[in-house]
């Protein structure tokens, strides 16, 4: 992790979010939960909130693409790259893409665990770069995990509050 | 004089691959004109991922590189 004082965050204390396009792979009820149970690992520990938006543009936009989508990193097709993020800030800000050439799952069956990369792509949403701890969600590689006990790392923790400070409750 | 793949035992496309995937998450200085350029990127590689800092491309480091991953660099910007 680099220090904090060299990473850039989200200054308001409600971010918003919208998801702007989904995966065949799983139902849109699916990702919305799974969506909102990575910001919730994130916002619990952190004097931040999110809010889901339906339209218009909002602090970080997530997606599903394929191949190029536009900003200049496109994607590799199945394996390889699975999603990226940028830091905070405007316009791409923040935003998460997703690589729709990948097997979307829920942590059951065959296929990506979209919790798992969700929540790391929004810890870069939030400010966060990778980590060498293999036990951290912000580890850069992905490994099936057990997706019950899922859970950030006391590093991530550790971070994230560094960045933002100490949920207060 | 070997070809820069064949000193280290390993195939074109696999040293080309390799190359790819440190350029890509392992950027260092495009100006630098360090004669073992991808050595020191390979060593960044080895440091993050805590395995031994040698330089040479061995097959845990391909191991990982191979591993599905997050598109964004794991040093610098």
């Amino acid at each position: 992790y680099l220090p904090s004082k060299h990473r850039p965050k989200w200054t308001s204390k409600v971010v918003t979010y919208r998801i702007v396009s989904y995966t065949r792979d799983l139902p849109r009820v699916t990702v919305n939960q799974l969506v909102a149970k990575a910001l919730n690992m994130w916002s619990k520990e952190i004097p931040l909130s999110f809010r889901r938006v339906i339209l218009g543009t909002a602090d970080i936009m997530i997606g599903f693409a394929r191949g190029a989508h536009g900003d200049f990193y496109p994607f590799d097709g199945p394996g390889g790259t699975l999603a990226h993020a940028f830091e905070p800030g405007p316009g791409l800000g923040g935003d998460a893409h997703f690589d729709e050439d990948e097997r979307w799952a829920d942590g059951r069956g065959v296929g990506i665990n979209f919790l798992f990369v969700a929540t790391h792509e929004l810890g870069h949403s939030l400010g966060l770069g990778h980590s060498s701890d293999p036990d951290s969600v912000m580890y850069p590689t992905y490994g099936a995990g057990d997706s019950e006990n899922f859970q950030l790392s006391p590093g991530d923790i550790r971070e994230i509050q560094e960045l933002y400070g100490k949920s207060s409750s | 004089l070997l070809l820069p793949w064949e000193a280290g035992g390993l195939s074109e496309p696999q040293w080309k691959q390799a190359q790819e995937y440190l350029k890509r998450f392992y950027p260092s200085d495009s100006k630098s004109r360090a004669p073992n350029r991808f050595g020191a990127q390979l060593k960044e590689m080895q440091k993050f991922f805590r395995l031994p800092e040698t330089g040479v491309l061995d097959s845990r480091v391909i191991i990982i590189m191979r591993k599905p991953r997050c598109g964004l660099p794991d040093i610098g910007e």
